[in-house]
């Protein structure tokens, strides 16, 4: 169990011990890469976690490293700069990152044009 | 548990997929339950804290969605169709361990299972410190719900934690997303009304103003129509926000409003509310003294009740009363039915496309000052009656003819209800 002790909360400071490490190398990305599937063939795969095994990795490091940059509107070099390091270093979802869906998205329809209205923001 | 969980997916689960974004929708029945797993309680807040802001979360997909939400504190683990729970590093029988404060945050498995990374610093909705454990909940349960990762800017479903924007709500996109696994939002309604304040600017002159209401047994919404949404956080109680009337199933809404008068009215029963804008309650008593609420017949002769709906049209100064099959038209100055009524709903509003039309029991009939038309709601659907511009443009169509109907859902989106636990947050 986890205690606390100081009445400010200043103990809720994690201790470096529970720290991510950092992927600052080749190796630590392309375990990244394989954790969230951007090395994987490209299947049918699921929007969350199954529990079988990801499809080995049937791509170049290079190819997953450009599929991740290209997502994440990054310049697509194939190389591990530091923006992509930024990128992945990011504070992010567990689950894998299926096939990118097309970016076509369903537009808003038009909505009425009279000018009346009183339309208040915030959630109440 | 987790083996036989594997082995014998829950009845209800359903592996639907749905074409190329990957979505697949993960459950058939329309009420879910979900829990705080006890023994992974985040140690950063307090459970109540954690259970308010997961049962937010939850709602917030219910309000987009044909789904409901409901915390189940009782069933047997396995029957509960979602499941949340805080660890760190090796945590909950989960094989996919935590990393520490940073990077991975959370994930959401196919069956319903959620986990968070208690070595995050999650915070509530109030505070722009941390990671907000209620849009990460939103996030996975998204995933759960069969969502993927979306990468769309101002969507709740991408990859990465966007730091708290001014307003945190599901888009159009992603509302039309989940929408496309589970449907729209479907139902009858039993009175949609444009309410009308006048206001003065900056200048002094008077500025008309409308909001449109859609009610629904207890609970109603506000609908923003430039937004074709409902306001954030509806639906809530009619008690909550209307004062001194029915507080469920109220029949018919009026508003008598020519140049001298400014009258409206709540039906409910044999009896009608008068209500007072300025003052936002009912009124007590009538300019007579005599106590609201009071019976219809006595104010309103020769119009039959309960009542189906009834609305006021500005230009004839003229109250149209429906039940059943027929219509009623009240001249408000002389205070009595017209010679000609009561007639047939198919005689006093024809319609256009032979045999469509609703015939009888209307649920609403409503003027939007957004459209500049009248709607007769019944079920799923609507008529459009013709207004003036649609016969100025096409002189053959019949007066106060009804157009096909179609869908509720098509002209007005997203009005969704939500669980009756979470009606009041």
């Amino acid at each position: 169990e986890v205690l606390f002790h100081s009445r400010d909360r200043s103990d809720l400071e994690l201790s470096p011990l529970h720290q991510a490490r950092p992927i600052a190398d080749l190796q630590a990305a392309q375990r990244f890469l394989s954790r969230y599937g951007w090395s994987a063939v490209s299947s049918a795969r699921s929007p969350n976690l199954k529990r079988t095994t990801e499809a080995t990795a049937g791509i170049t490091l290079a190819e997953a490293i450009r599929r991740f940059q290209k997502a994440n509107a990054l310049p697509v070099s194939g190389k591990l700069d530091t923006a992509t390091l930024v990128a992945m270093n990011k504070p992010r979802c567990g689950v894998p990152d299926t096939q990118v869906p097309p970016q076509a998205s369903s537009s808003t329809p038009p909505a009425p044009s009279t000018r009346l209205g009183l339309q208040p923001r915030a959630r109440p | 548990k987790r083996f036989l969980q594997m082995l014998l997916p829950r009845l209800n689960r359903q592996q639907e997929d749905s074409s190329d974004s990957g979505a697949t929708r993960a459950f058939s029945k329309k009420t879910l339950t979900w829990r705080l797993v006890g023994e992974a309680y985040s140690s950063q807040l307090s459970v109540d804290e954690q259970r308010y802001i997961f049962k937010l979360a939850f709602r917030m997909w219910s309000e987009v969605t044909p789904l409901n939400f409901q915390e189940d504190l009782i069933a047997p683990g396995a029957m509960v169709d979602i499941k949340l729970g805080f660890g760190r590093g090796r945590h909950l029988g989960c094989t996919r361990v935590f990393d520490g404060s940073g990077q991975e945050f959370a994930h959401a498995w196919r069956l319903g299972d959620i986990h968070f990374d208690d070595d995050e610093h999650f915070t509530p909705p109030t505070s722009d410190m941390g990671i907000s454990l209620l849009k990460v909940a939103v996030h996975e349960i998204g995933h759960v719900l069969g969502l993927p990762h979306i990468y769309r800017t101002g969507s709740i479903m991408q990859p990465n934690y966007i730091p708290q924007e001014p307003t945190f709500e599901l888009d159009w996109s992603d509302r039309k997303a989940i929408q496309k696994l589970y449907g729209s939002c479907e139902g009858s309604f039993d009175i949609a009304f444009d309410w009308i304040r006048k206001e003065r600017n900056q200048y002094g002159e008077v500025m008309v103003r409308f909001s449109t209401y859609f009610f629904r047994n207890s609970w109603y919404w506000l609908y923003e129509n430039r937004n074709n949404r409902t306001r954030y956080g509806d639906p809530i109680q009619i008690l909550t926000g209307w004062h001194g009337i029915p507080t469920q199933n109220i029949d018919a809404f009026v508003h008598i409003w020519t140049g001298r008068r400014d009258e409206r009215y709540f039906f409910k029963g044999n009896q009608y509310w008068r209500y007072d804008s300025d003052k936002d309650q009912a009124l007590l008593e009538d300019d007579q003294g005599r106590s609201y609420p009071r019976l219809i017949s006595e104010r309103f002769p020769g119009i039959p009740c309960p009542l189906d709906t009834a609305f006021y049209d500005r230009r004839q100064q003229l109250i149209y009363f429906f039940k059943e099959s027929f219509v009623f038209a009240f001249d408000v100055n002389r205070n009595q039915v017209l010679n000609s009524f009561p007639k047939k709903l198919t005689e006093a509003f024809p319609a256009i496309t032979p045999r469509n039309h609703p015939f009888r029991n209307i649920d609403s009939a409503y003027y939007s000052y957004a459209h500049n038309s009248i709607f007769f709601f019944k079920g799923n659907a609507y008529w459009k009656v013709v207004n003036e511009k649609d016969k100025q443009q096409n002189s053959w169509l019949p007066s106060n003819g009804l157009f096909p109907k179609k869908n509720i859902s098509r002209k007005w989106f997203d009005v969704c209800d939500v669980h009756i636990s979470t009606l009041n947050m």
